[in-house]
């Protein structure tokens, strides 16, 4: 499984999560606008937080995150 | 399996409740207004509580929760 | 597997029971109204029962539970 | 694989028969009017008698049992 | 894989088959009108058959069987 | 996988066959006019033989074999 | 994977041919007119050869064999 | 996966070749007007090539050869 | 998964190219116009080119390739 | 899983960053103008950056990205 | 997985990229107009790179490539 991330402004924070008991932010990838990330989910990341206006590309569908 | 929450307000609790026999809370993510969290049911996380106003986008559709 | 429930009203009861021969409620999560709380069946529990009136989201559809 | 149970009335029973070589009872589930029951089969439950007035979802589509 | 059995009248019966060289009746499980049973095919159980007047749901559809 | 037959007369024979190099009947199970029999192909019966007037359910759809 | 074929006239041979790098007839089933016999791909049968007038019924939709 | 092949004209050749680095022929089986060959791929054979006048059933929907 | 190609002219090449670091073809096999080779993926054979007039059948669709 | 980018420009970076605790680039494909790259997830590359003008095509659809 | 390559002119290259931390080219292979190419991901070959006009039918549909 993965999601895609395309930035609709600088700044977008796609924030991976670590698996296991002790949940703790292990990596931020910052977007500037008009790129795209692809993230997938791994033994390493279980959750994955995103601020910044952004649009994700998910198997439940399209999903904008608005800008802080 | 993983499931999407966009936050409608400020204050969103995702709340990962622990596998087996007892059942507790192991971690609680916060939201902001506009982001989103992506989250997968693992080894050690097999419910979610959800409290706030937010989307929820799960295999059977979407879900909203109201503020408290 | 999982399931999602949405909580019409406070004090909704989502009680798991324990796998194997022995049939036993192993733990209790109440929902206040506008609450959501998404459930895996797991190797700990094969059975959920539901009461107070909510929304449960199945892989065959949506089914209401009434306030007793 | 599992099914879910709604009561349409008080007094409905969900029976759990034995897996392997000898068919027994061995667990009862009696669920009152309104109530929702979501029990997966399992090594240990092969077969599930239902009795009372309730709709039952499977994978086969809604079934329902009449009342005694 | 399992099916669904409605009972249209008293007296239905639902019998397992032995599973291996030797085809035996194992068990028979007897419905009043109205009841449900809802059967799977296992280690001990490869093929079942159904008197009495009764509603089969399968993969492959609905069955009726008649009354003797 | 499983198929189903319902027999349209009295006499009906639901042949098995072995598997294995040696092809020979294991069990013949007889129907009476409106009963049911669900059989599964399994390391025993990997062919199956039926005559007298039935509706055989398969995955490839409904079947009638007509009275000899 | 299993195929049906539901013999048109009387002496409708289906033929099992053996797997492995000698490809032998290993069993020849006769079929009467009316009757349905089912086969699955084995260990031992890789290939099936059918004459005589039959409706076969298989995965890839319905054919027909032309009397000899 | 099988394939299923009918003859349209009398001496349609069906011929396996071998899996492994070495590509041989090791069986040719003959039809008959009006015939049905099914075959699946094997351990053994890998590639199958087929001349005369045949439709030929795949999953990539039906394929005709014609007469040499 | 396995590829078909149908011979629209004499003289088709479908080559075989080895897997592994090293990709070298290890066989052509020649068709004549009307004939149709099936060809499976395997551990042996990771690609595969073909020239002369065809229509080749795979799972995305099926492809032309035109005369030299 | 793979994902194909066909570059709208010259100068289109797609970057690899490495599975595990530690997320770095370990590889940039660089494209012209009317180039396409088919790249997978794999054990060493679990989330792809790519930036400058571009279609990408993913199992959640076609996304473009724009220009820096 | 494998994808198809057709050649709308002489001249198209379809590059393979090895698997693992280092990327390096470790295949080219070169069509002449009409040719089609059939190219699985392997454990050797997890990206390819194709210029030169040619159309490439992947899961996520048909994507052309323009001439250099
Ligand atoms: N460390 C947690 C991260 C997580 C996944 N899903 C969650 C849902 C809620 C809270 C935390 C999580 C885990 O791997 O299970
Ligand atoms: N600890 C429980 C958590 C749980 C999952 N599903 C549930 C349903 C009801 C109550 C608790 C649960 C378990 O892993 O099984
Ligand atoms: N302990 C039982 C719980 C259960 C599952 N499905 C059921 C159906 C009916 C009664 C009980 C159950 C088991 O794991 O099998
Ligand atoms: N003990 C039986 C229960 C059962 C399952 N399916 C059945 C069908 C008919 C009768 C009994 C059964 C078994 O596990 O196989
Ligand atoms: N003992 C047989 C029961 C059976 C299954 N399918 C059948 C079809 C025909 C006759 C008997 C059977 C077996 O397990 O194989
Ligand atoms: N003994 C044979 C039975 C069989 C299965 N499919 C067949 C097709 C044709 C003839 C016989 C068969 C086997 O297991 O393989
Ligand atoms: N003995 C051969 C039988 C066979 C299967 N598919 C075929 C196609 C063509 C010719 C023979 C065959 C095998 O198991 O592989
Ligand atoms: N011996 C080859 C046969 C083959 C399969 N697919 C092919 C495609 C082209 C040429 C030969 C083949 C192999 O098993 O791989
Ligand atoms: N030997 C290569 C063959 C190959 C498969 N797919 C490719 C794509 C491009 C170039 C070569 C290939 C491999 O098995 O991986
Ligand atoms: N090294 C990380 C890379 C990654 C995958 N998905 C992510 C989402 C967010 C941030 C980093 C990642 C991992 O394999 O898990
Ligand atoms: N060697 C890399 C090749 C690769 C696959 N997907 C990629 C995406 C971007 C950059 C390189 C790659 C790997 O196997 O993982």
């Amino acid at each position: 499984d993965y999601i895609a991330v395309k930035a609709l402004e600088d700044g977008v924070n796609i924030i991976g999560l670590t698996s296991g008991r002790d949940t703790k932010f292990h990596h931020t990838e910052k977007l500037d606008k008009g790129e795209v990330f692809l993230a997938q989910f791994t033994d390493v990341t279980t959750a994955i937080k995103i601020n910044g206006a952004a649009e994700i590309y998910t198997k439940h569908g399209k999903i904008t995150t608005e800008s802080r």
